[in-house]
């Protein structure tokens, strides 16, 4: 059975969308077959991935409205061992359109239910918000994996998300355990960021990756080459923790 | 007549709030007589200012239920001048309330119909989406102040914003204009950054703000104080560049 992951934090830019796009590149390098789902309308992604809009056929809209099955929507992406299924604009519009469909919370689920054997890790990219994307993805998913950038306004927004993974938890998904807490956009050099990771281990204990990722502009620099980062730049710090974190989330995975 | 300024990006962490709160408090310690109205559920305008969550009697969240006119949900803040209808967490749930609503789009204009006079400067901060709060924002709006960061994944949100902008003026609201464009997080030691303000000055010309805010780390260390840099660190850099902006765009207005 593969590892469903949901990558979320209702916060803005907070590195949700350059985790799902490197973690999952790691991974894949490193033997483990991924598949990285693209929920947000903006489809950064999708693009990060370095899929060009106009060659999308199916996407993540079809999916989720049944028009579609999943495995015809998933599409290669320039990592071996890493698949995409892409997301296009016309999700944002799947919000209010999936109002009156019954069990609209558990679309992804169902469609997840199409998924071939062969893949043993699934991460979900989900937009900035609390709304109907982001709750599928944590219906589907075993497990949510939290970035939290190292910045005040960041720390603020997870009494928040909590209270939302526990009522998923009390009324969609029982299952739903909290997989990690990502550490991101850590600079030395100010107080701030120091301050916001003692807190957040404060509050996440043992939960909180011992990888922190560091700011590093190189990281910021991949997405407009269409390249995850080990691909971009395999020697520089961004790829090194990338890899590091990998190493951590399949280990936890194996520990079961 | 007030003029309002939504202050809108669906990408995450562009620096929305931390316009929000910055120009508003410049404008005011100018003279200007301004209310920040705080749309995102994640209520970070609210703290930014300093308003304790617990303090909170009325919020957006009635004011657009229609349960309490705006007049009663205007509070104070640390800065003479500067007023604010804050969020609360309940926000969140407001998106799916509100479809059966007719006239849903335009709860935010209506509200606005009972603001006092004396106001010159609405200005609202907005969630990272282009869901029902977005374009009350928009519908009520006179004009849209839009934050870039200067990322490469900033840049691609861009075309999305702007049909959505287009749709708004066709349907909801034609008066709606491009108030500017203003360039954050800008880091001049990167090509990144320079090739991103280039991109976004070839595309929206004279609408670019003069202005451009560098990445300046008491701009995010100001809102664990609750204060907006003008009252945490009048002297910095990402004072005086705030103050420089709120300038432009009180100019801006008198040329009407
Ligand atoms: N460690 C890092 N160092 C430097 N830049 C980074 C780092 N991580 C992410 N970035 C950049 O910061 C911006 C925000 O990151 P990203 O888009 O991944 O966040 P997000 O949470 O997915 O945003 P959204 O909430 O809009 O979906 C992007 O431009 C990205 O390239
Ligand atoms: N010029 C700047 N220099 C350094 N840090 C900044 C700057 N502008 C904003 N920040 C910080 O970057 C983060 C994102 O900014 P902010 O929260 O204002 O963006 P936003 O667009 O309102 O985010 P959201 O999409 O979640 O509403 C915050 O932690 C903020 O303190
Ligand atoms: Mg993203
Ligand atoms: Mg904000």
């Amino acid at each position: 059975m593969p590892r469903v992951i949901a990558i979320a934090n209702q916060k803005g830019g907070v590195g949700k969308t350059t985790t799902a796009v490197n973690l999952g590149a790691c991974m894949a390098q490193m033997g483990q077959r991924v598949l990285v789902v693209d929920i947000d309308p903006q489809a950064n992604t999708t693009s990060g991935l370095g899929v060009d809009r106009r060659s999308i056929r199916e996407s993540i809209y079809r999916v989720l409205l049944g028009q579609t099955p999943l495995r015809r929507a998933i599409i290669g992406t320039g990592v071996p061992g890493l698949d995409l299924v892409p997301s296009t604009v016309d999700l944002a519009g799947a919000e209010i359109e999936l109002v009156p469909v019954p069990r609209r919370e558990h679309l992804l689920k169902q469609a997840l239910s199409d998924l071939p054997s062969e893949y043993r890790f699934v991460l979900v990219d989900c937009p900035p918000s609390l709304g109907l994307m982001t709750v599928n993805a944590l219906s589907a998913a075993d497990s949510i994996l939290i970035p939290i950038q190292c910045e005040y306004y960041a720390l603020e927004g997870l009494t928040q998300l909590m209270n939302t993974v526990r009522l998923v938890q009390a009324r969609l998904n029982p299952g739903l355990r909290l997989e990690g807490v990502l550490l991101t956009m850590f600079d030395g050099r100010t107080n701030l960021s120091t301050q916001v990771a003692d807190e957040v281990r404060r509050y996440f204990k043992d939960k909180v990756y011992q990888t922190v990722i560091p700011r590093n502009v190189r990281l910021s620099e991949a997405p407009s080459h269409g390249k995850p980062i080990s691909l971009y730049d395999a020697q520089c710090k961004g790829a090194q923790v990338y890899w590091d974190l990998a190493k951590e989330v399949i280990a936890n995975a194996e520990k079961g």
